[in-house]
């Protein structure tokens, strides 16, 4: 090795032709896509990774594709002989009460992912008659009045509460699956969608183009005038409209990259979703953090109606207290599923955030949320949206009672 | 994972809970 380093000749030569055209193609991409994502950030005010030194090697980690791994692994069914005891074992470590499972014989959960997701038996977790009950087995990490629209993630960090909800926007949509067109809105349609060899494009977004403004979003086309929002709908997404605010528009709050299913939307100005609240009124939050050993389902904490979703899609570092503590805006960079509404004092919000082990979040009246998926993200801060507004068209929503089941966290 | 709750409620809505303490699904959290 000494005699090869200390000896061989360094003979430079040329590269070929095509390899500097390659590169020069790269890295014109990568300007354009900065750009891109420049202008986007200027919607969608990018949230930074903010702490110690932990903090940033675990975000220089692929926890997305880690997760994911990590669900796979999971899903792998295990011999018969095993799942008793690996089972007892990880109860054991994670401290599970294996009494209250809803099958009794652990051979039943052919996998880690199936007993991590396990259901409880009935009459197990009695509902308490108050206003606002548990939502989730954890504990709580913490709780209280929300003030300038600032969460309290630990005594003395905080985060926007528009960052964990997303901001509002007045547009008008209807849901073609009940038959009842707007026509007003239908006359939007004509100009929002028009189809051109079978290829659905939006009318805004060519005219924002043409003045200059930028638009990236993702929606299904319109849905036919038939058939229930309930039904699974596996139809692929399809990139087509995108629309901004006009410039010069109020970019105090974040704009939304909506997914309107099976709707059309008009022009809209962000707006705070927790802009109505009444001056007698308080926001409050609290936290709950389930850790690797508890029940992963999550119920209903009150009677509410959720009249939309929003889905997140971000990082996944753990949301273990440790964490807490050390990464700010720990909530608003995770994955999550944003689930606002209303109950009988005004507003009522429940976000699910995912985590490096729990990326999957689950919502049993939502076939179409699909989360941690391997495709590049949106932009930080935007979201896609769905209504419930098929599930009960008096109520505007899904209507849930305390402590219905409502979803959960899976692995991966 | 973590489930964060946000909600508009009168003044008088009182948490009966501690910071820490360990809760299961459908025990009290609030009332007015």
């Amino acid at each position: 090795l000494a005699n090869a380093w200390n000896n061989t000749p360094t003979k430079w030569y040329p590269l070929p032709v095509g390899i500097g055209a390659l590169l020069l193609a790269v890295i014109q991409f990568r300007k354009r896509k900065d750009i891109e994502e420049d202008d986007l950030s200027e919607m969608h005010p990018r949230v930074k990774l903010q702490g110690g030194w932990q903090v940033h090697v675990l975000g220089a980690l692929p926890l997305r594709n880690l997760s994911r791994l990590w669900g796979y692994l999971n899903s792998l069914e295990l011999p018969i002989w095993l799942r008793p005891t690996g089972f007892r074992v990880y109860a054991w470590f994670f401290g599970c009460n294996l009494d209250e499972i809803e099958h009794e014989d652990l051979t039943h959960y052919k996998s880690l992912g199936a007993f991590f997701y396990r259901k409880l038996k009935d009459g197990v977790r009695p509902i308490a008659t108050a206003d606002l009950v548990s939502p989730a087995d954890g504990t709580v990490l913490h709780f209280g009045v929300i003030e300038n629209h600032q969460v309290e993630q630990v005594k003395g960090l905080t985060y926007s509460l528009d960052a964990l909800l997303g901001s509002s926007s007045i547009q008008e949509s209807h849901n073609v699956e009940f038959g009842e067109r707007d026509p007003d809105l239908a006359a939007v349609d004509d100009h929002e969608f028009a189809n051109v060899n079978g290829i659905e494009y939006s009318l805004d977004r060519l005219i924002g183009q043409e003045k200059g403004q930028r638009a990236v979003s993702l929606s299904r086309p319109p849905a036919s005038d038939s058939g229930s929002s309930d039904e699974e709908d596996n139809t692929p997404l399809t990139p087509f409209d995108a629309s901004f605010p006009p410039s010069g528009s109020s970019t105090d709050d974040q704009a939304s990259v909506a997914l309107q299913m099976g709707t059309s939307s008009v022009r809209r100005m962000p707006q705070r979703v927790t802009a109505g609240v009444k001056k007698e009124n308080e926001l409050y939050f609290a936290v709950i953090y389930l850790a690797p050993g508890d029940y992963h389902r999550f119920h209903s904490p009150a009677p509410w109606v959720v009249e939309k979703r929003r889905h997140f899609a971000g990082e996944l570092f753990s949301v273990s207290p440790f964490m807490a503590k050390r990464l700010a805006n720990l909530f608003v960079l995770n994955e999550r599923v944003a689930l606002l509404g209303r109950w009988k004092y005004g507003f009522f919000g429940m976000v699910p955030v995912g985590a490096t082990n729990v990326g999957s979040i689950k919502i049993n009246f939502d076939k179409t949320l699909r989360t941690n998926l391997r495709r590049r993200p949106l932009p930080a801060g935007s979201y896609t949206e769905a209504r419930y507004t098929a599930a009960s068209p008096v109520l505007g929503g899904q209507p849930l009672r305390p402590g219905q089941e409502m979803g959960g966290f899976e692995l991966g | 994972s973590t489930i964060v709750l946000v909600f508009e409620a009168p003044k008088t809505f009182k948490f009966e809970l501690q910071a820490g303490q360990k809760i299961k699904v459908g025990e009290k959290m609030g009332n007015v």
